[in-house]
């Protein structure tokens, strides 16, 4: 039953943190789900409620004693529906801390299977990265999702993406693409419409039917602290994220 | 008359790239401009009309060996209005080449300055980052500016990227900040307004009167290959560009 997702994209501003959020939430009606956010931004911390300012455990220190995992992980979402393992901007220098070690890639994957046991899924955050941070996400991973913003930058950076996936795998090699998920689709410009058309005919069924649509309710709810199938249910980012979930994993 | 401005933030998808390509077309119409692609992405070579893949002396190389910085320059924009110095995914690995060595923050700055006396502005696009391509795009420049998108993301962000630039004045202290520009600004989303009046508030004369408006023909010109102001000079982005090059540069 256990998975663990890595959302991933070598590009910038494609939805990842947003696609972790949402997905996670959604999944979590019928599984538990654990969010984990691998990126020194912080940005699905703050999504999720909390001020990355604070001092708290986080997964820096969880990458330095893997036995301060469980300390780190707090309950969010309605009614603490998920969990969260959190970020902070200290994060950005484990790079260069773990750089001489020779289990550098594995630092993640040491911390996630902590706690794998308390979960049915796990699903990461990663910034835009094509070193330290990728490689620690897919390594983690059973499964790798690509959220592709409709753009002719986010579907170039796909190949790099891929080729990262593949890479991966020398040293994973359970890990597979699971889908690459039409992003920021707005159904008004007609660009939207021929990076979807390329994304099917080059990816096929990788590519799922739902698409998540530009909508302001999810950016609104990022603020609220809340998953955008709590802030606004009814909304056209909400039901995309449902869809999506039982579309990808039956739920 | 020298100005090297860094174009950062920390927050990926936030127009740096963009601003980057349109800017120097604009600047370029009373200047002699050299746009740098300091990102493994190669947005900016892929907008400009080049192909990424084709094997070619890129930035790469010349951090390799200063002195094949000219050969690298490519001419671009209307009849070769403006240089480039193009990038390659290859970009990836210096960080790690260069991990160990003691000037390794100063490697793109070598670059410039092997071809400085040539150009009037030199405009520098760099990946969303806080570590290696960071510091280097920002000791190489005399000033930076910080793209903003109008949510709240890239807002948060904002704080990491003057600590950034803090940081960094230790070894460059000519760095200044030269302003915080909203970018992706869409008049009709109230958060625009809340973004704009929260910078306004907190950055005051930092954030230029003209902003950069979501506008589809910016993205249109990329995919041509071209700046906005080539492809669609009456299109309110190309003016937008042409309004803060003015309001900047005097241009
Ligand atoms: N469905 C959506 N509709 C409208 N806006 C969205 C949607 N999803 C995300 N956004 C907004 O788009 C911006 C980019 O999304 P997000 O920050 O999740 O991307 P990211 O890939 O995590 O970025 P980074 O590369 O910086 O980590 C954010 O401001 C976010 O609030
Ligand atoms: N003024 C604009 N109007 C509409 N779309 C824009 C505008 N400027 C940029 N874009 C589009 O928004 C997306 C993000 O812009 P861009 O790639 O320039 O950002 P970036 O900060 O360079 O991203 P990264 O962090 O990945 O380097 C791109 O698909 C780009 O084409
Ligand atoms: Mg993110
Ligand atoms: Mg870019």
């Amino acid at each position: 039953l256990m998975s663990i997702i890595a959302i991933v994209s070598h590009k910038g501003g494609t939805g990842k943190t947003s696609f972790v959020q949402n997905l996670a939430y959604e999944l979590s009606a019928t599984r538990r789900v654990l969010a984990v956010d691998f990126d020194p931004q912080a940005n699905l911390t703050l999504g999720c409620g909390l001020d990355p300012a604070v001092e708290r455990t986080t997964i820096y220190q969880a990458l330095h004693d893997v036995g301060r995992t469980k300390e780190a992980i707090v309950t969010t979402g309605e009614n603490g529906r998920f969990h969260l393992l959190p970020s902070h901007l200290d994060l950005a220098l484990a790079e260069q801390t773990f750089a001489a070690h020779y289990d550098r890639n594995d630092k993640l994957k040491d911390v996630v299977q902590q706690v794998a046991a308390n979960y049915d899924t796990i699903i990461i955050d990663s910034p835009p990265s094509l070193g330290f941070f990728a490689f620690n996400v897919l390594t983690a991973a059973t499964e790798a999702i690509i959220p592709l913003q409709c753009q002719p930058y986010a579907f170039q950076a796909v190949d790099n993406t891929l080729k990262l996936i593949e890479l991966v795998r020398k040293g994973n090699p359970t890990l597979t693409l699971k889908a690459i998920v039409l992003t920021l689709y707005d159904r008004r410009v007609t660009l939207t419409q021929s990076v979807e058309n390329a994304a099917r005919e080059r990816f096929g069924n990788l590519v799922p039917q739902t698409v998540i649509p530009t909508n302001i309710a999810v950016v609104e709810a990022s603020l609220d602290g809340q998953p955008v199938g709590v802030y606004a249910p009814q909304s056209t980012g909400a039901k995309a994220y449902r869809n999506l979930a039982a579309e990808l994993y039956g739920a």
